[in-house]
Parts: structure tokens; sequence; C-alpha cells
């Protein structure tokens, strides 16, 4: 801003140049391509004090991350993964090292579908993200697929649930489409928390094409089988509160020797 | 002496740790009657001097340093110098004109990471390697 800076201890400032317009902008851009931004990011919502699910838990991973590289001197910082298949009470926690990601996005849910109790049997609910952002030139070591479990309609109490998740591989017109599964997980009916699943190998798939990204397909069902709707068993989704809202985390690790782009 | 560089606690919420800020901000005065030895200096990158902090979640800054100083004979064990920029600097002493001192530049980097919103509102944790100046030698 061409004011005078001062200096701890020191009455002298350092008269700081004017930048003209132009030469801003130069240096937003070069400080935008070193960070691997082609441009300046528009989010729709401000940055400050993130209310939904998936930025908490990214902040979560961000402090866990930080505190790392303050601790560090020189060696790798790595990037936390959570426990593959947690249940928590509170947000998500960071987990532990299981991982070294040099970049981790957490997608949106855009789409999501239900076949809940005004619909034939088996209940299931369908979720899709936007792939869009995927870091070039890294590969996927791992993604999570992160749901909320309230308590759900009462009556099941102490029995025990079977919840599956699947890949949509492919969709047809006259028929079910062709499923995949990715994890599974059995758990009591009252459980309260998060949910996490494994669902690398659809992440992997995703990114070698996106037309493959045809969303995930989650299953409740009882332990004889009976098909529950994952609403009533108090699974959140798009519709619920926007700190217990479903989101993907996926990992991603730099190629071993990236060509250093000239620019 | 030059002031050696304080060693901080790590940082607890994204308050800025120092009140230098960037853009453009050295921490040291340039003195031409005192020679400086090489070593690392005060450099804060603030996104919210940048006006970013409507997509960058965290941190509202990092603590980038910079190296400067003399690369000049003895260049003792605190210079972290190559053999190379000893002989160098021998041979500036006898041709000052023909052979420059060797440079004071980083000798260890590391990461940085950033937390920021896309355009879509995904979110988005990238680490960014050779961002952050551990130690200054002569080269």
């Amino acid at each position: 801003s061409g004011s005078t800076v001062r200096r701890r201890g020191h009455s002298a400032g350092v008269p700081q140049r004017r930048l003209s317009g132009a030469e801003r902008r130069d240096v937003q851009r070069e400080i935008l391509s070193v960070l691997g931004l082609p441009g300046r990011p528009r989010p729709r919502i401000p940055a400050r004090a993130p209310s939904a699910a998936a930025p908490l838990f990214m902040l979560d991973l961000y402090r866990a991350v930080a505190g790392e590289e303050e601790e560090e001197d020189g060696e790798e910082a790595t990037v936390s993964r959570p426990v593959l298949t947690g249940l928590s009470t509170q947000s998500p926690p960071p987990g532990s090292v299981v991982s070294r990601a040099d970049t981790v996005v957490s997608l949106v849910n855009m789409v999501e579908q239900d076949r809940d109790l005004f619909s034939p049997k088996p209940y299931w609910k369908e979720f899709r993200f936007d792939l869009t952002q995927v870091p070039t030139g890294e590969s996927v070591t791992a993604a999570e697929f992160r749901i909320y479990k309230g308590r759900g309609v009462s009556g099941h109490g102490n029995s025990s649930w079977h919840i599956s998740i699947y890949e949509v591989a492919a969709e047809h017109p006259t028929r079910e489409s062709d499923l995949f599964l990715l994890d599974v997980q059995d758990l009591r009916a009252g459980t309260e928390g998060w949910l996490v699943f494994d669902v690398t190998a659809a992440s992997n798939h995703w990114l070698v094409d996106q037309k493959y990204n045809l969303g995930l397909r989650l299953y409740v069902e009882t332990e004889d089988g009976h098909s529950v709707d994952p609403g009533s068993a108090g699974l959140v989704g798009r519709r619920g509160p926007r700190s217990k809202q479903p989101f993907m985390v996926t990992f991603f690790r730099a190629s071993p020797s990236p060509a250093r782009v000239t620019r | 002496a030059a002031k050696a560089p304080r060693r901080r606690q790590p940082k607890k919420s994204n308050d800025l740790p120092h009140p230098n800020r960037l853009p453009g901000i050295f921490d040291d005065v340039h003195a031409t009657d005192r020679r400086q030895v090489c070593r690392r200096h005060e450099l804060y990158v603030s996104f919210q001097d940048l006006g970013w902090l409507d997509w960058v979640i965290a941190p509202q800054g990092y603590s980038a340093y910079y190296c400067e100083g003399e690369c000049a004979f003895p260049l003792d064990s605190c210079m972290n110098a190559t053999n190379h920029a000893i002989l160098q600097s021998l041979v500036h002493l006898m041709k000052p004109e023909a052979v420059p001192k060797a440079c004071c530049a980083p000798t260890k980097l590391s990461a940085t990471s950033v937390l920021y919103y896309d355009s879509n509102n995904n979110v988005i944790l990238k680490k960014h390697r050779n961002m952050v100046v551990k130690s200054c030698g002569c080269h």
C-alpha cells in the first residue's frame, strides 16, 4: 500500500514500492501459479467460519498437518488420513497417519436420489460427486465416503444393521443398475455418529474416465436381510443439517518425479 | 552480531505471529557500515493482504523467510558452506574482480499446506513443497 513499514525494535521503516495495477495482478498470478492454481477460485460460500461437515473435517485435517509441519525440521510432512472404518460422535476426527498425501480433496455431494418408503423394496440412497477438480499428475492413494447416522426411528434399538456401499458401475433403462460392492459395516441400530466407508476402488475408476462416475449407492438391511429405508435408519442426506451432510474425501499423491513445468 | 533466528512456538491460532507482513517486508536495515553474514531473515506472505480470505480457509498467511548476507572469507561453520564455496571465497580473496564471492541461498526448504475452496465449493488441502526456508548457506 506504499506506507512505510515498521520493523520490531527499529524506528526507521523500510519504504515499500507502490505496485501498479498490472504489477499487482502479475504478483497475484505468479503466487497463484506457484500454488498450482490456474486462477483465483471464486467459491459461492465465503471461506470464513465454515459450518458444513466437509470444511470442518478438512480444517481438522489442516490443523493436524500444519502442526506436523511446525514440529518437523525438514522431514517430509505427512497428511493424516482417517481410520478407514471408524465411528465418531462429534465431527469426523483427522484420524491416524496412514498415507502421505500431497493433496486432499473433499468433494461436494452434487446429486442425491432415494428409493424410500414410497417406492418398491429394496430401499437405497444414491450419492453423486463433482469430480472436476482432480489434481493433474497425482494418483489416488485413498478415498472415503463419510455419512452421519443419527438415532433413526425407534423400535429397532438393539437389533443389528448391515450397511453396505456399492459403486454404481452401469445403469440400464429397463433393469437394475450393475453394482460393485465397496465396503460394508455392521452396527447396532441405535448407534449415532459418523460412518466412514472405503471407496478407493470407485475413486480410481472414476478418475480413469469421468463417464464412469455414476455415484455410490447405500443399502441398509436387518440381520435377516429385510431392506430398511436409509432415511428412517437415521442416515443423514443432503437435506440434513449442513454440519452432518455426507461428503467424500480423496487423498492424492504426486507422481514420483513430476516434470517441472516450464512457465 | 547477527540476530539469531528466534525459535517460534507452534502456531495454535491463525493470528499473524509477526508484525511484519508481505508484500515486500524485510526485517533488517541494510546498513552499509556493518557486514551482515549470510543468514535467514523474516518474510511473511500474507493471504489477507492479497485479499484472498474469501477462498483461502487457512492459514491467513505463512512465514516464508529468505536468505541474505555476505559469504566472505573466512566462511565459518554457521554459514553452512559447501567445500566449493570455501574454495571460491579463497580465490575471490586473491582475484576479487575475476571470481565473485559465494552466494547466500537456502540450504533446506520445507513444505507448507493451504486449505481452500475451489470454484465448485469443494474443499482442497494442498501441500506445497519448497515454500519455507529452513536454513541458509553459502553456495
